[in-house]
């Protein structure tokens, strides 16, 4: 699958922060997600979607994050994480 | 870990639309209907019972907003997060439920660029009573929007959702009274433009040419009988606005819709609350919608249990007064008490029936008694009957000629038997010309 844009990633980890699929970012750091992080939030919000679990930001996936959807989280917002 | 599931620890909950969507086709009784079908979804399967207030107090606040609207899910314009609820828990924003105002909201519309709102609201009403998103395709929780769900007349869950509403709240043991063939009608939804149904006349409707009344009440001005489910309405100078009786349920809201009958009301002077009496039990309404915490007992009152047959508040005095059987209480708005040496033996005002089946105040200052077919009036201030009652209510309040019964196989409309093109010739007493309207 072509490689994401920029656009489609920062989208992507919003919108899996958003409900509950990672951490929200930390406000002060807007820390990056490490790789694996990132593929293992997608993996599961492709599996709650009924995607094929590829942890991957493929097509499908972007479509399914612009369809239109109940506001609250499908996971219980993990708690951010603070530096240590 | 799934957080510890949240439930409503308390079964009648209150609903209330504060706020409809702006620039919408749908209009505001639409979005009502919709609400309480959406909320019926849930309790035709449960314990739970949603009705309709109108105070600030409800428990499910349904709001259109936009954008950010003070709470941690901003709207986003059309698309994107449509709709959130809040989960039951003791926060003041449980069960509270906002729609995106920015949606094109639709309902039985093919369009498919709008949002339905009936299958949306399922899902959020399935949150603010404690469920939370599902993976399971079927699911009507599960969190993306999957297009209408079909007529809110005829909608049912998916079995997973039964199941998961099950374990917080069990099985709704009676059917539910919303979902009972002959519960009240519930409120109405427009007719697919395809097949308008003509709702056929219904068969319970009382003759008011040919019945007693529960109870009467003048309120706002008005007279209001009332009679099994059913209340004809008088206006100020007391013109009958319908022959056709309305439906109590569907004007006064937030009465349970298994009540058959009122046995009196009132409106109370000191805030013009209007009191309806049902056994031991009453009702305080706001304008025509129920108040926050009622039914509640009659002993509220002072009143023995067992309710009352009549109320009202006499003018002359502004005391109020209770009748059962053969006695009478006279009550002090002002300072919410029985006045003593209460109960007292009927009746207060020489000539007037010792049971009663209702009384009322009228504007000309006068009391009026009513027992079956029959009325009597006295004056204000006086304590005896006026002279020449009692007479007959069906003709002097109703309009009806005397001893008009109801005509076999017809609606009871006056003039019924008027052939096609003659000239319906019905008139009351006064000889005014008697018409009604039918929609």
């Amino acid at each position: 699958a072509p490689a994401p844009s920029a656009e489609d990633l920062s989208l992507g980890v919003d919108w899996l922060s958003r409900f509950g699929y990672l951490p929200p970012a930390d406000p002060t750091t807007g820390q990056l997600q490490a790789p694996e992080e990132l593929s293992k939030a997608i993996a599961a919000m492709q599996r709650f979607g009924g995607l094929e679990a590829t942890g991957v930001l493929d097509e499908a996936t972007l479509a399914l994050m612009k369809t239109p959807r109940c506001s609250l989280p499908d996971l219980p917002m993990a708690p951010a994480r603070r530096r240590r | 870990q799934a957080p510890a599931p949240t439930k409503w620890n308390k079964r009648n909950l209150s609903w209330r639309v504060r706020t409809f969507p702006r620039d919408s086709p749908l209009g505001r009784d639409t979005v009502r209907a919709l609400m309480h079908y959406a909320l019926k979804v849930w309790s035709d399967i449960t314990p739970l019972n949603f009705h309709e207030v109108a105070g600030s107090q409800a428990d499910i606040q349904i709001d259109f907003s936009t954008a950010d609207h003070n709470d941690r899910y901003p709207f986003d314009g059309p698309g994107g997060a449509v709709a959130h609820a809040f989960l039951p828990g003791d926060h003041h924003t449980a069960g509270d439920t906002h729609f995106d105002n920015d949606e094109s909201w639709t309902f039985r519309s093919p369009d498919a660029h709008g949002i339905d709102l009936f299958a949306v609201a399922v899902h959020e009403f399935g949150h603010a009573i404690g469920l939370g998103h599902v993976a399971a395709p079927r699911s009507v929780m599960q969190p993306y929007y999957q297009g209408p769900v079909g007529d809110p007349l005829h909608y049912g869950l998916p079995y997973e959702d039964r199941v998961r509403v099950w374990q917080l709240y069990g099985v709704r043991e009676s059917v539910s009274p919303t979902a009972q063939p002959d519960a009240e009608e519930p409120p109405l939804l427009p007719e697919p433009p395809n097949n308008r149904s003509s709702t056929p006349p219904r068969k319970d409707v009382p003759h008011r040419c040919s019945t007693h009344f529960d109870a009467v009440a003048q309120i706002r001005g008005e007279a209001f009988f009332f009679k099994g489910r059913y209340f004809w309405r008088l206006t100020r100078d007391r013109q009958l606005v319908s022959l056709q009786p309305a439906q109590v349920h569907r004007f006064w809201r937030g009465l349970p819709l298994q009540l058959d009958r009122v046995d009196a009301v009132y409106e109370r002077t000191s805030d013009h609350r209007i009191v309806f009496f049902k056994g031991d039990r009453y009702w305080l309404f706001k304008d025509n919608n129920v108040e926050e915490g009622f039914p509640r007992p009659v002993s509220d009152f002072g009143l023995p249990p067992g309710g009352v047959d009549a109320a009202f508040s006499w003018a002359h005095n502004d005391k109020t007064y209770f009748f059962k059987d053969q006695l009478y209480w006279r009550y002090d708005e002002h300072t919410r008490r029985m006045d003593p040496g209460h109960p007292a033996q009927s009746p207060l005002w020489r000539g007037v029936p010792s049971v009663l089946d209702a009384a009322m105040r009228w504007s000309d200052g006068a009391a009026y008694f009513f027992r079956g077919q029959e009325y009597w009036k006295v004056l204000d201030g006086e304590l005896a009957v006026a002279p020449g009652y009692p007479q007959s209510t069906a003709r002097d309040w109703l309009v009806c000629r005397d001893l008009q019964a109801a005509p076999e196989g017809t609606d009871g409309q006056a003039g019924a038997h008027a052939r096609p093109g003659q000239r319906d010739q019905s008139r009351s007493e006064d000889g005014y010309q008697v018409c009604s309207c039918s929609s």
